[in-house]
């Protein structure tokens, strides 16, 4: 997947990391120190829709379809996440228990247009 | 947020406080909690790197699932003002109504503190004190009772399982037990050191069916 540069305007990830002691929460959660809030930005123009980041078979279908149907810009295609992993977290909660779960889903790996 | 145009840099500090709230909110969405914890009460760090330790000696990993969520929790004794024995423990939980909880195991971690000079076996019953429904004898319920060869002091681990189930499919959040040790010789040879240094905790794993997660009955 593209990660996002200053030359390029098109689907791509931005990554972000946020230090819990920037927010002052570092006080209730143990583990980790912050996470990377990353998110996906950029265009997707009909002939990069249904790329996840690289050439794909589900790309060259959407691809195929919009020559087919001479499709103009009726429709249009977006810069979403397309893989995802967990984040471990490791908390007090206001029992001052202490709790590990793992967040599914948590950090955006990888941007790609629907 | 539209980036001042007389200061450039003022762009990168509304993105930065955006991603910031963005991140707090998804945080707490993710956790299930209505707002930051407030802490009861600190933790002595001493006593939350020996549990962490722990957590991970016992090194349940799971895989992240969807349908049911993993949770290892570990809370700190405080002294049970009202135990007639006096060696009284109780924990405090909060779980959201919705929340299926099942307990998969749950431990209790002790610091017995035995005579030195004392060479003999001692047995160490537990009881589910206070409280409602399932009750043995009075109101408490036997938890677990195991005989020990009293080889000084030191960390012991006793299962609540399978009688601590039931506890959590309860409304109650909090878990009063009652400790009885009895040497051979019918005295009390043994007390738990319940100073910060040797606080006893209880270790449980968890699963959680997430609300609006019906598995469709075949």
């Amino acid at each position: 997947s593209l990660r996002c540069s200053q030359n390029s305007n098109l689907c791509c990830r931005k990554d972000y990391y946020v230090d819990f002691r920037d927010i002052g929460w570092n006080d209730w959660i143990i583990k980790p120190e912050g996470y990377q809030i990353n998110y996906c930005v950029g265009q997707c123009p009909l002939h990069v829709a249904g790329s996840p980041g690289m050439a794909s078979s589900f790309h060259t279908a959407v691809f195929n379809l919009v020559k087919a149907n001479n499709i103009q810009a009726s429709g249009h295609s977006c810069c979403v996440p397309t893989r995802r992993r967990p984040l471990s977290v490791l908390y007090f909660d206001r029992n001052s228990n202490i709790v590990k779960t793992d967040i599914p889903d948590m950090i955006v790996d990888a941007c790609g247009c629907s | 947020a539209a980036a001042e145009p007389r200061c450039p840099s003022c762009g990168a500090g509304a993105e930065r406080r955006l991603l910031e709230e963005a991140a707090k909110r998804q945080l707490l969405e993710k956790l299930r909690l209505r707002e930051r914890p407030r802490l009861a009460h600190a933790v002595p760090r001493a006593a939350v790197a020996r549990a962490v330790r722990r957590l991970q000696a016992a090194g349940a990993r799971r895989g992240p699932d969807a349908e049911e969520r993993g949770y290892e929790i570990i809370s700190f004794a405080e002294p049970e003002p009202t135990s007639p024995s006096g060696m009284g423990l109780q924990f405090q939980f909060t779980h959201t109504q919705d929340q299926d909880v099942h307990i998969l195991q749950a431990q209790l971690w002790l610091y017995l503190q035995v005579p030195r000079d004392l060479v003999a076996n001692l047995t160490l019953s537990i009881f589910l004190a206070g409280g409602d429904g399932d009750t043995v004898g009075g109101n408490r319920m036997l938890l677990s009772e195991r005989r020990l060869s009293a080889k000084g002091s030191g960390w012991r681990t006793f299962s609540l399982m399978p009688a601590l189930r039931s506890f959590f499919r309860g409304e109650r959040r909090t878990l009063r037990l009652e400790l009885e040790s009895r040497g051979d010789r019918g005295d009390v040879v043994a007390t738990v050191n319940a100073t910060h240094s040797h606080q006893p905790f209880l270790v449980a794993e968890a699963k959680v069916r997430e609300p609006g997660h019906r598995v469709a009955k075949r």
